[in-house]
């Protein structure tokens, strides 16, 4: 039985997908076998991967909005042992769509359960919203991964995405618990970095010690279609998102 | 008669915020009346003005989804010129309740028109997605300004944020031009962002000459309230704005 961990975050472009791919592609690198579903319209994990959007067969759309096994639609990616779910261009329709389907709020959760066996841990990669695809990723998780970019409007929102969590766990989800929150984008050189990071450490305790640095080889890596660890395994994002790897596993006392 | 300008991106984190501040900042100082309308939950713009989110009385939310007039809720900001409608924290829900709303997607140009006629330009601050508050923006706006951050996922969302405009065109307003692409986060020293300048000025003939430059005051700006121009009016950013407004407003034939 494995962990379900989505990686959420309204704020725009604090490094979820960046976080997700890489984190995904380090577990992997593990040995363990890891599923990475894409639930975000812009299909940027989908991408990242070397992947292309879905556009005529099932995907995760499909089986959300419809009946359609999502096993079907779990693709292998160049890294071994880490598959994917791709998006699909439809998802942007399935926010609105979604409003009026039974038990709209559960159709992730049971898209993914015919395939929890198969992996050790499965993270969802989810769109700068707190809508319906953001809260269908929140009722099939057991935990929460907060991207937080070293910036001032990143801390903004935090308290909104606690209290998003905290509805989700008492109507939908008992057993769903933050994991953890996770600094990205940081530059030490800034006096900025340092007082956010100061301001996340002093109101979540449950932060990471591993922090992701500003780094461009993170940001050319989707280009090629890598994940970091196969596009430059000595850069420092890299190696920043091993020790992240390293730790979480600690934590959730996986081998 | 005056223009209204809705600043999109579903892509996360590309600088729709931080532009419409600065750009509505910068018009206002040259003796024009601007209003920014902060159509994004996240109410960054809003905070970004030194103002708070409205709590208790109405705000654009209510002018959504109820009857309240908009111009009830618009305060003026500490740059003279520049007023802001700020956003509620109740926006958040607004996507999911105005799904079944009579006209729904016609609800902001609604509560706009009451104001045209007070403001040369009205700026729009849109969420980092396409969808109802966004649509609703798009079809109450005359022209779209499209912030693409100089990074390669950045390039991704553009063909389907160019259909989404395209069917709003066709469907809901058929003025509504695209004003112009601007790069933001501009990092000379790299390649990735020297080769999507380069996509993207190919693929796009509206883009602005003004570059936005990545520079840390712009991002610190916000922690303390106040538009570059009036946190530090002398930095790259806060020139590279003062460049874009001389351009639009060359392009607007506006004083
Ligand atoms: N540590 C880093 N250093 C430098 N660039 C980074 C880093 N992490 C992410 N990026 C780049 O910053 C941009 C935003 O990151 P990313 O797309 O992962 O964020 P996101 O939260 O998934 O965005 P969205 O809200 O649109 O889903 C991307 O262009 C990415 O390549
Ligand atoms: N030119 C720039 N140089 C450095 N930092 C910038 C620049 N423009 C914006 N930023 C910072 O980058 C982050 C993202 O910018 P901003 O919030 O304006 O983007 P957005 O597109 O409005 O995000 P969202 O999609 O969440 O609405 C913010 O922390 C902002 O302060
Ligand atoms: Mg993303
Ligand atoms: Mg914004």
């Amino acid at each position: 039985m494995g962990v379900t961990i989505a990686v959420v975050n309204q704020k725009g472009g604090v490094g979820k997908t960046t976080t997700a791919v890489s984190l995904a592609a380090a577990l992997a690198g593990r040995g363990l076998r890891v599923l990475l579903v894409d639930a975000d319209p812009q299909s940027n994990a989908t991408s990242a991967l070397g992947q292309a959007a879905i556009r005529g067969e099932a995907g995760l759309y499909e089986s959300l909005v419809g009946d359609q096994a999502l096993g079907d639609a779990v693709v292998a990616t160049d890294t071994p042992g880490l598959d994917l779910a791709p998006a699909t261009l439809h998802l942007a329709g399935a926010e609105v769509e979604l409003v009026s389907v039974m038990a709209r709020e559960f159709r992730m959760r049971r898209a993914l359960e015919p395939l929890a066996g198969r992996y050790a841990v499965t993270l969802i990669d989810c769109p700068p919203s707190l809508g319906l695809l953001t809260v269908n990723a929140l009722a099939a998780a057991h935990e929460v991964l907060i991207p937080v970019q070293a910036e001032y409007l990143a801390l903004e929102g935090l308290a909104h995405l606690s209290q998003t969590i905290e509805l989700v766990r008492r109507n939908l989800n008992p057993e769903l618990s933050v994991r953890g929150i996770v600094l990205t984008m940081f530059d030490g050189r800034t006096n900025l970095a340092r007082e956010v990071e100061a301001e996340v450490r002093n109101h979540f305790d449950n932060t990471f010690h591993s922090v992701i640095p500003r780094s461009v080889r993170l940001s050319e890596a989707p280009s090629h279609g890598l994940p970091i660890q196969r596009y430059d395994p000595r850069s420092a994002g890299a190696e920043a998102y091993e020790r992240l790897a390293d730790e979480l596993l600690e934590q959730l006392a996986l081998p």
